[in-house]
């Protein structure tokens, strides 16, 4: 299947806490996070200036966040179908 | 324990509830009477779904409709995708996005108001988790739906899957595999109730539907007695109440396993009964610890025959010995690598020692896959529920069609989940014609051979 890619990312921190991972969604132009329970120093940020849907990957978003020396993974979330049962 | 419907009284007034045939199939729209959940009998005895919430991870839910309006709990609901503390149910002209409403409906909808049907679990609250009505889903939106709020929500609901194209081997990704794996472990950690049961019921009828129901239970303070259940107790509840009742298929026949207990590969322990899983759940007694062994495996390269089949063994000792030993069984996973021609003609077989047959992956015409294959995919049966691993477990592996086609079998390893100690032992039985009576006596007989076995081999030493 084609991959679709969207506006919403999966960011880890090397540290730090909300607070930082807000002041790094300030920084890059991301229009909100939110921490993920279920991962340390995970956050979900998502970015309402890239398109929700596009077949090409937001590279130059992701190299700006990843080339951060505070965050340690980020990963553009890819869009896939769900069926109402 | 059958007794005709008319002698279970429950009198609703909502003008819907005769259709529910779920709930009390009378043969409606052609069903088979009788075909259904035994909930009345479940509310006869007290049980409803007060004092918990249902998220139901959805297209939102009309929190405005009268007959969901009183139990709809807004502070729980969320949409993840726009960030929307409100996720009111984005209609659409033909009305796509009730999906979230109906779900909400058939669990937890008001009971005797005259408004349209009554919730499998009255009187619960359920909580509006608004993702689907987008055009693409994505991992962290479906991982921070299943992991919103478990302090105030009990069961998570998804009548929703993978595109069923017959070719997608799609499921839960990362993220959400994270999550799950996070929230059933704190909640373990916690020994916090929480459960969910998925009811699939198919009705030939001309309202034919496919319907998920979810059935939860936890302390309901309402019928004046508090469980203290954790997500394997329920599972040993579903697998021992749980009844072959009507079900039937030429092709797949009922079968028992090693220990006696009937399971059939497309009805599994057959349909829930809610009235005799409260009964049961009343005196349940929490079961053993569960352990994990690496049974065995396979990693050299097999090539599948065009024709016949690639017969594999392995014999294991399910860890006897070591601390993780397991001897009776819950799950079984065949961790699987293969690749072929064409993914949908390949067909898998597992034989337990005991000799109970699973099909773990049976034809898929559509899937037309040559390059993918699976990848330690983690294939899984409940089949051999209770049984004694030790001994040869027996894989095979084929191609179904005219056309011939080739493959190889890189890596077979079997996973062994189960108790150490006899899980029913400590059970109080009150029907002795029921699965848990055979169960236990099957255990009792074997605590038995093996504790002769042993004091035979010890004074045999000594002499």
């Amino acid at each position: 299947e084609i991959a679709v890619y969207t506006n919403h990312f999966l960011v880890e921190l090397h540290r730090g806490g909300e607070p930082e991972a807000k002041q790094l969604a300030a920084e890059y132009g991301f229009s909100g996070v939110r921490k993920l329970p279920f991962i340390d120093a995970g956050y979900h940020f998502y970015h309402n200036g890239i398109s929700r849907a596009r077949r090409r990957r937001s590279l130059q978003h992701k190299l700006h966040l990843e080339k951060d020396p505070r965050i340690k993974k980020a990963v553009q979330q890819e869009g896939f179908g769900r069926k109402k049962r | 324990g059958y007794r005709e419907i008319n002698e279970i009284d429950i009198n609703m007034n909502d003008p819907l509830f005769t259709k529910q045939w779920y709930l009390i199939n009378t043969g409606q729209a052609d069903g088979t009477p009788g075909l259904d959940l035994n909930v009345a009998e479940a509310w006869e005895l007290g049980y409803t779904g007060k004092g918990v919430t249902i998220g139901i991870m959805d297209d939102g839910i009309d929190y405005l409709h009268p007959d969901l309006a009183s139990n709809y709990n807004a502070k729980a609901s969320y949409d993840f995708s726009s960030n929307d503390p409100y996720p009111y149910p984005r209609y659409t002209d033909d009305w796509f996005n009730s999906h979230g409403t109906r779900c909400a409906g058939e669990v937890s909808a008001a009971a005797n108001n005259n408004i349209c049907g009554v919730g499998v679990a009255y009187n619960s609250k359920v909580a509006g988790i608004r993702m689907l009505d987008q055009p693409f889903m994505t991992d962290i939106i479906e991982a921070s739906s299943i992991s919103h709020m478990p302090q105030v929500i009990d069961i998570y609901s998804a009548s929703w899957g993978p595109t069923d194209n017959g070719k997608t081997v799609d499921g839960p990704r990362e993220l959400t595999l994270q999550a799950m794996a996070d929230g059933v472990n704190k909640v373990m950690f916690l020994l916090n109730k929480l459960g969910k049961m998925t009811v699939l019921l198919t009705h030939t009828g001309d309202g034919a539907q496919i319907l998920f129901t979810a059935l939860y239970m936890e302390d309901f303070s309402e019928a004046g007695f508090i469980l203290d259940l954790t997500w394997r107790d329920m599972q040993h509840l579903t697998v021992l109440t749980s009844k072959r009742n009507q079900l039937h298929d030429e092709v797949h026949q009922w079968r028992r396993n090693g220990v006696g207990l009937e399971f059939n590969h497309l009805f599994g322990y057959g349909v829930l009964d809610a009235g005799a899983m409260v009964k049961m759940a009343k005196d349940w007694k929490t079961v053993p610890e569960r352990f994990h062994c690496v049974g065995g495996s396979i990693q050299e390269p097999e090539k599948i025959p065009s024709s016949g089949k690639l017969v594999l063994t392995l014999t294991t000792d399910a860890c006897e010995g070591k601390e993780n030993f397991v001897r009776y069984l819950e799950h079984v996973q065949a961790v699987i690598t293969v690749n072929s021609t064409r993914r949908g003609d390949l067909n898998i077989n597992m034989t337990s020692p005991m000799g109970t047959k699973s099909i773990l992956l049976s034809r898929r015409p559509r899937d037309d896959d040559s390059k993918v294959g699976f990848d330690k995919w983690p294939f899984m049966t409940t089949h051999t529920w209770g049984e004694d691993p030790r001994g040869t477990w027996v894989l095979e592996v084929g191609f179904v069609d005219s056309m011939p086609q080739r493959g190889v079998l890189k890596e077979w390893t079997l996973m062994l989940h189960g108790t150490q100690s006899a899980p029913y032992i400590d059970q109080i039985v009150r029907d002795y014609q029921s699965k848990l009576a055979m169960s236990k006596k099957e255990e009792l007989e074997e605590e038995l051979d093996e504790a002769v076995e042993r004091s035979l081999k010890s004074i045999l030493s000594k002499n």
